[in-house]
C-alpha cells in the first residue's frame, strides 16, 4: 500500500491511498484502502490521514477517521495516530501505520508494524525513515 | 503558511534487501508531491502526483508491483479525498489500470458517486478513455515468484497477517 497526505499554502488538506491488497487474497476481497474513513480521510476542519496495514483491522476501527477524532479533541498528530493504532492493536489485534497532516502543517508518520517506509517535505526540508523511532 | 507533504510506502516487515529501494522510493515520491506544492499546486494535485510516483515504482504494492490474488490476477484499490469540500472518489477490485489513484479522482470529479468497483470501475475507465495495460505489465518477477511460493499456504499467510504480511 502507498499513500500521501498534504496541506497546501492556503491550508487545504488532501489524502490519497492506493494498493494491490494482500498476496493470495480472495478474488473480490477489498481491504481498507478505498473505504472512506478507513484507508483515508481528509477534512480541512481536522486534517488528512492515509493508512496502511492489516485492512480488515483498519476497517473495523475506521482508523483514519478515528485518528482525526482524536485530533478534534486536541491531540497532536503524533499523539492521535499513536492512540488510534494502540486502540486497533488492543481491540482487534491489528497492526498498521498512518501518516497525518493537520491544516496548520503539523504532521506525523506512525506505525506498529516492524517497519514502514515514509518521507515528508516541510519547508523544502526532506525527512524520512524506515525503522521505529527514526 | 508552509506547505507540507507526507508519504508512506506501506507498513509491514520490509526485508533488508528491499529497505534501501523502499526509502529511495518514498523520498522520490515526497519530492515529486512537494514540487507540485512549490509550483503553487493544491494539496489534491500533490497527493495524486506523489501516489502516482509510487504506483509507477515496482518497489511498492500498488499499480506496478502489486500483489497477486488467489487466481494470480491483479485487483487494485484506491481512494482520493479533498479536505476542502469532502469530495471523495474511490475504485476497488479494478484491473489493468496503471494509476488507480487517478481513476479514483475521475470518479470524484466526473460522477455523482464515491466508489466504483470491479467491472463497473473498468467500464467507467474505458468510457473516459483511460488507457488499460496488460496484467503482465503490472506484475514483477519478484511478486510472481513470491506468489508461486506462497499460493499453497493461504492459511499460514492469514495467521501471519499481523506480524509480517499487510495490504
Amino acid at each position: 500500500t502507498v499513500g500521501a497526505v498534504a496541506v497546501d499554502c492556503t491550508g487545504n488538506v488532501a489524502c490519497a491511498t492506493s494498493t494491490g491488497g494482500i498476496r493470495n487474497k480472495m478474488v473480490g476481497r477489498v481491504g481498507d484502502s478505498p473505504v472512506i474513513g478507513a484507508g483515508g480521510y481528509a477534512d480541512n476542519f481536522s486534517g488528512a490521514v492515509s493508512c496502511t496495514g492489516h485492512g480488515e483491522s483498519i476497517l473495523k476501527v475506521t482508523l483514519a477517521r478515528h485518528i482525526l477524532s482524536y485530533m478534534e479533541q486536541g491531540k497532536t498528530a503524533a499523539e492521535a495516530s499513536e492512540l488510534a493504532l494502540q486502540h486497533m492493536g488492543v481491540r482487534v489485534r491489528g497492526a498498521g501505520g498512518a501518516i497525518v497532516v493537520s491544516p496548520s502543517g503539523q504532521w506525523a508518520a506512525t506505525f506498529t508494524t516492524e517497519r514502514m517506509a515514509w518521507a515528508a517535505v516541510e519547508d523544502s526540508v526532506l525527512w524520512y525513515g524506515l525503522d521505529p523511532n527514526e | 503558511m508552509a506547505a507540507v507533504i507526507v508519504v508512506h510506502g506501506g507498513a509491514w516487515a520490509i526485508p533488508e534487501e528491499l529497505s534501501k529501494a523502499s526509502v529511495d522510493g518514498v523520498k522520490a515520491a515526497a519530492r515529486e508531491g512537494f514540487s507540485v506544492l512549490k509550483r503553487g499546486g493544491n494539496a489534491l494535485d500533490a497527493v495524486e502526483s506523489a501516489v502516482r510516483a509510487m504506483e509507477d515504482n515496482n518497489m511498492f504494492n500498488a499499480g506496478h508491483g502489486a500483489a497477486l490474488n488467489s487466481e494470480g490476477e491483479v485487483e487494485l484499490d484506491a481512494i482520493i479525498m479533498d479536505g476542502r469540500t469532502l469530495a471523495s472518489g474511490a475504485v476497488s477490485s479494478v484491473k489493468n489500470i496503471a494509476n488507480p489513484v487517478s481513476l479514483a479522482r475521475a470518479v470524484m470529479e466526473k460522477t455523482d458517486h464515491v466508489m466504483l468497483t470491479s467491472r463497473g470501475a473498468n467500464m467507467f475507465a474505458e468510457s473516459i478513455g483511460v488507457v488499460t495495460v496488460p496484467t503482465d505489465a503490472l506484475v514483477t518477477e519478484y511478486e510472481r515468484n513470491e506468489w508461486e511460493k506462497h499460493k499453497n499456504y493461504i492459511t499460514g499467510v492469514m495467521e501471519d497477517f499481523n506480524t509480517k504480511a499487510h495490504d
